[in-house]
């Protein structure tokens, strides 16, 4: 039902068509069906969310299926961020004009 | 500041496209193809670096885990230079020794520097000296497939900027490649929209052959945050960017 939800007018049918030809593509396989139909789940919510991207998107960009379709936003992350992003310059604001800030 | 530029347009200014597969060096790649092109373009001599080198030298000693485009130009500084990336080639993974020693250098930097963090300064240096590092953030790059991506601060917040990657051109759509306008009934053109132009490490396979363009003038995903380049020496001839 979820995935149904997730894709209206996308039958679950046409989703697993999509997602085996992304696995054609991509040249993905999974060890057993637990992982692979925890995989379409994945899949399916990054389509939608695809989906909402191109509504979001005030230029010309499309979304869709990427070779990184199968993966969460956190695998995503960790396989191809750069785990040590610099980090933010600390918030440091001070009152102009105060006592303590002249003596400093 | 001309009103197009494509360093890619160039010959032997821009490398192929890397995958940095499940090491995660965009930093490395992103710094090995601006010393490729600031050297290409001065030089006139088209050189492919090595990545591998940047990772088993850098001082971190962990490049798969991420790492600094400063601390890779600190590493070739130090090294007074950078092997081939056939002599030295990419494994994907961090080795344990350096091998700096026993490859002949191919390329080498004076120094580097941080340009303002202003998009029309950014477009000037780019079109007047050759491609930029920056570090942007890349959550709307997973579903990317072409185009140009306008972001706002909501859907690519500017201060998280997470992946590194190489800036080498500008242009404007035309008019007509706008998608329908939202929320404007029967309006179907759109003003042309300004774009960078930006190499990823990410194959070939992904994006606009392994590039992908994003919104110029609106900071966005946080372009402007760190503009960072190696500088090489300076060249006997003007240097300007095909259109």
């Amino acid at each position: 039902d979820s995935l149904r939800v997730q894709n209206p007018g996308a039958g679950p049918l046409e989703l697993k068509e999509v997602f085996t030809l992304f696995q054609i593509q991509y040249n993905r396989s999974y060890s057993n069906p637990a992982e692979y139909a925890h995989r379409l789940d994945i899949f399916a919510r990054n389509l939608a969310h695809a989906q909402r991207l191109q509504e979001e998107d005030l230029g010309t960009a499309e979304f869709g299926v990427t070779a990184f379709s199968d993966l969460t936003e956190e695998e995503f992350d960790q396989l191809y961020g750069n785990q040590r992003a610099a980090g933010r310059a600390p918030n440091v604001d001070r009152e102009v004009g105060s006592d303590e800030w002249q003596e400093s | 500041v001309p009103s197009t530029c494509d360093w890619r347009k160039a010959p032997g200014v821009m490398s192929p496209v890397k995958d940095q597969k499940t090491c995660s060096c965009c930093w490395a790649m992103a710094a090995a193809g601006n010393i490729e092109a600031q050297w290409g373009i001065k030089t006139r001599q088209s050189v492919e670096v090595s990545v591998q080198e940047l990772l088993d030298c850098g001082r971190c000693g962990d490049g798969c885990s991420g790492g600094f485009v400063w601390d890779a130009f600190i590493t070739v500084l130090n090294n007074s230079g950078l092997a081939s990336e056939k002599d030295y080639p990419f494994q994907g993974a961090v080795r344990a020794k350096c091998q700096a020693k026993k490859h002949k250098k191919v390329a080498w930097i004076q120094d580097f520097i941080m340009l303002s963090d202003n998009e029309q300064r950014i477009a000037w240096y780019l079109a007047t000296e050759g491609p930029i590092t920056v570090t942007i953030n890349k959550k709307l790059l997973q579903q990317y497939q072409n185009g140009v991506i306008k972001a706002t601060q909501t859907t690519c917040d500017p201060q998280n900027v997470d992946h590194v990657v190489l800036l080498v051109g500008f242009g404007k759509t035309k008019s007509v490649e706008g998608r329908q306008a939202k929320g404007v009934p029967g309006h179907s053109r759109r003003r042309s929209t300004p774009y960078w132009i930006l190499k990823n490490s990410w194959g070939a396979n992904w994006g606009e052959k392994g590039y992908f363009r994003l919104h110029r003038g609106s900071n966005a995903c946080g372009i402007t945050k760190y503009p960072i380049t190696a500088r090489v020496d300076k060249p006997a001839k003007k240097v300007s960017c095909p259109p």
